[in-house]
C-alpha cells in the first residue's frame, strides 16, 4: 500500500477542502514557517488510520480536532481521507481503496471506505501487519526521534514484536 | 512466537551492522535481549551502540545528535528489514549538524527507491533531496493552504 | 510572600507585554493565578498566549516552533524583570524558521546589553550575532579541545 | 557576579586541562559537531555550581562524569573551577572569587573557594538569591526550552517563585 492522496477539511488548521497527491516513489518534502500547519498533516495521517487517543493528536478531546478559527468562524464537521494503492494484489482487487474518517460538532463519528459506511473495526483490520497502524516505527512525531533510543527495554520489545 | 522474535531480532542487527556505520562513518550497534528474565517472552531488549573512537557507553551519555542519529539508525534497519507502505517523519533532523544531515539524506535516498518517504524539514541542504516539495503557509492567519514550491 | 508572588508576576506581566509581541510580531501573553486553591499560597500559575490572527488557544495545540519561542519569551521577561548574572542556552532555537530566528537573535542581542549571554547552536545565522566564538572539536576522537573560530 | 572563566579538567570528555574566558557583555556562542562536548560544558557550569543529581548530568552516577576514555586511559579526578567577577562590591571585598569542585575515582569530593577548602553548603549559599542557583530559569538544557510551557501550574509557580 502506498499513499497516493491526502485530502482533509475542516480539520485543526485546514478549514477548506486542501488535497495533496504524493508520487508513488521517492523523497516528499512539506515545508513552511512555523505554525502553518505541517505537523497538523501527520495528525490527519494518524487520524484517518484510526487513532483513538487525543493526546497522541496533541489535543485534550477529539472535538478539539475540529477547525475552529479565531473570527469565531467554524465547521460543523472535519473529513480526512486517504486514498492508498495496493500493491500487487489478485488480479479481481482494486488497485486504489479510499478511507475516510469523519467527525461532527456534535460528536458523532463515522467511518468509510470506498464511500461506504463501516466500523473503527474494519479500518485496523485493514492496516493490521502492514507497518502503518497508527502506533508503528513508521510514523515519528516531532520532537520523538530520540524516544526510540531513550524508552525502557520492555516498551522496545513492544516496538520490534510490532516489526516482526 | 520465540523464533520470530529472535529471527527479528537477527534480521535487525544484520542491517544495522551495515546502516549504523553509514550514519556514523564507523562504530557499530545493536539489539539484545536483557539478561533479566528466564523466559525468551519476558526479557526486554536492549539497545547498545558504539561510537566511532568512543568507549561503549550507556545511551544516557550520548548527545542530542548523537541520540537522534542512533535512533534514526534503529528505525532505518527496522525499515530495511519491513519496508513499511510509507513512512513519515517530521523534523528528526532537528539536532543534526552540517555533515551528519548529509550522511542522513544520503540514507534516505537509499530508502526511497524502495518506500515511500514524506519528511517535514525547515533544513535547506535536507530539502534538495526531495523529489517533490510541499509548501504550507498561512497567508490568512490561522488558516493553512497549500502553495506550490519552487526550489532556488 | 503573598504580595512578593503578586508583584512577581504583575512584573513579569509587564515585560510579557513589551517581549511576546517581539518576537511574534503581534498578539499577547500573561501569567495568572489559577482558579483552584483559595488562598494565593495554593495556586498554581498558569501562562496564557494569544498568537496574531489566531483564537487564543491551549498550550498543547501550539506547533514546536510557537512553544519553543512562547517559552524563550517567557523566560526572556523573567530575564529583564530580574537580570541573573549569566545566563546558559543549549540549542533554544532547534525549532525555529529563519525568520523566527532573526527575531530571537535580535531580541537576544538586547538582553546581552544587560547580561552575560552564553549561546550553544548549530545555527550559522544565530552565530553571527555572537560577539565571541568558542570552537570545540574532538579531533583526537572522544577527547574535547577548544579551538578558536573565525566567521566566514 | 559575571562568568569571567571556566576551566575543566578530567571532566566528561575534557581529559585535558581546558579554559574558556568569557567576555562579560555580550553574546558569546559555543559552537562544533555533533558529540564534541558542547553540552558538557553547561553540564560543568551546573556541577561547580554544586549540582547534585547525576541525571540532571546526564549520567547514571556521579562517577560518570569523571573523564574515561576508549584506550582504557584515565584520570584520577574530575575537576571544574569557575571565577566569576563581582559587581559593584564594597571597597575591601574582592572583585573575583574562585570556586572549584573536585570529585576523586574514589568517590571523595572536595569544594573550594579562592583555593580554601569549603563545604557544598558555602557554596550553595553563595549563589542563593542571584537567580544562578543550579535549577535556576538562567540555565536552559537542550530539549528542554519547551518545558516552560509544557509544565504545570504548580511548577511553573516554583520557577517564578525563584524569580522573585
Ligand atoms: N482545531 C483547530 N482549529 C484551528 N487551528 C488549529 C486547530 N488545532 C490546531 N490548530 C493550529 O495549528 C497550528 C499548529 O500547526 P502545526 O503544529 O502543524 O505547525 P507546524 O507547521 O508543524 O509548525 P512547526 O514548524 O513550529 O513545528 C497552531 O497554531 C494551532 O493553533
Ligand atoms: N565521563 C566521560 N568520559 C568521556 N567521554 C564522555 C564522558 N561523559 C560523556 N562523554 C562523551 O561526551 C559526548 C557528548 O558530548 P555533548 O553532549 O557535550 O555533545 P554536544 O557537543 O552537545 O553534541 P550535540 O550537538 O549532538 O548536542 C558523548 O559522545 C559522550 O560519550
Ligand atoms: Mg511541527
Ligand atoms: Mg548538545
Amino acid at each position: 500500500m502506498r499513499l497516493k492522496r491526502l485530502t482533509v477539511k475542516g480539520f485543526k488548521s485546514f478549514p477548506d477542502r486542501t488535497s495533496l497527491t504524493f508520487p508513488l516513489q521517492g523523497i516528499s518534502a512539506i515545508v513552511g514557517p512555523n505554525g502553518c500547519g505541517k505537523s497538523n498533516i501527520l495528525d490527519a495521517i494518524r487520524w484517518v488510520l484510526g487513532e483513538q487517543s487525543p493526546k497522541i493528536l496533541r489535543a485534550r478531546s477529539m472535538e478539539e480536532v475540529i477547525y475552529s478559527g479565531p473570527n469565531g468562524r467554524q465547521v460543523g464537521y472535519a473529513e480526512v481521507s486517504i486514498v492508498l494503492e495496493r500493491e500487487g494484489g489478485t488480479e479481481g482487487e482494486k488497485k486504489e481503496i479510499e478511507v475516510t474518517r469523519r467527525l461532527y460538532r456534535r460528536g458523532e463519528a463515522k467511518y468509510l471506505i470506498d464511500g461506504k459506511l463501516v466500523r473503527l473495526k474494519d479500518i485496523l483490520y485493514l492496516f493490521m501487519d502492514t507497518g502503518t497502524g497508527t502506533r508503528a516505527y513508521a510514523l515519528v512525531d516531532q520532537g520523538q526521534v530520540t524516544r526510540f533510543v531513550e524508552m525502557g527495554p520492555h516498551e522496545r520489545r513492544l516496538l520490534i514484536e510490532e516489526a516482526a | 512466537c520465540r523464533t520470530r522474535l529472535r529471527e527479528a531480532l537477527d534480521g535487525i542487527n544484520r542491517q544495522l551492522e551495515r546502516v549504523f556505520p553509514l550514519l556514523f562513518e564507523g562504530g557499530s550497534a545493536k539489539l539484545d535481549l536483557t539478561k533479566e528474565g528466564s523466559d525468551i517472552l519476558e526479557k526486554g531488549i536492549e539497545f547498545m551502540v558504539k561510537l566511532p573512537g568512543k568507549a561503549v557507553r550507556s545511551l544516557h551519555l550520548l548527545s542530542g545528535g548523537e541520540k537522534a542519529l542512533s535512533a534514526l539508525s534503529l528505525i532505518f534497519s527496522i525499515f530495511f528489514l519491513k519496508p513499511a507502505p510509507f513512512c513519515v517523519l517530521d523534523e528528526v533532523d532537528a539536532a543534526l549538524d552540517e555533515s551528519n544531515c548529509v550522511r542522513f539524506s544520503r540514507l534516505l535516498t537509499e530508502i526511497s527507491k524502495r518506500s515511500q518517504v514524506i519528511l517535514i524539514t525547515h533544513n535547506p541542504r535536507v530539502m534538495e533531496t526531495a523529489h517533490r516539495l510541499f509548501g504550507v503557509t498561512m497567508e490568512e492567519k490561522g488558516v493553512s493552504k497549500l502553495v506550490s514550491v519552487r526550489l532556488e
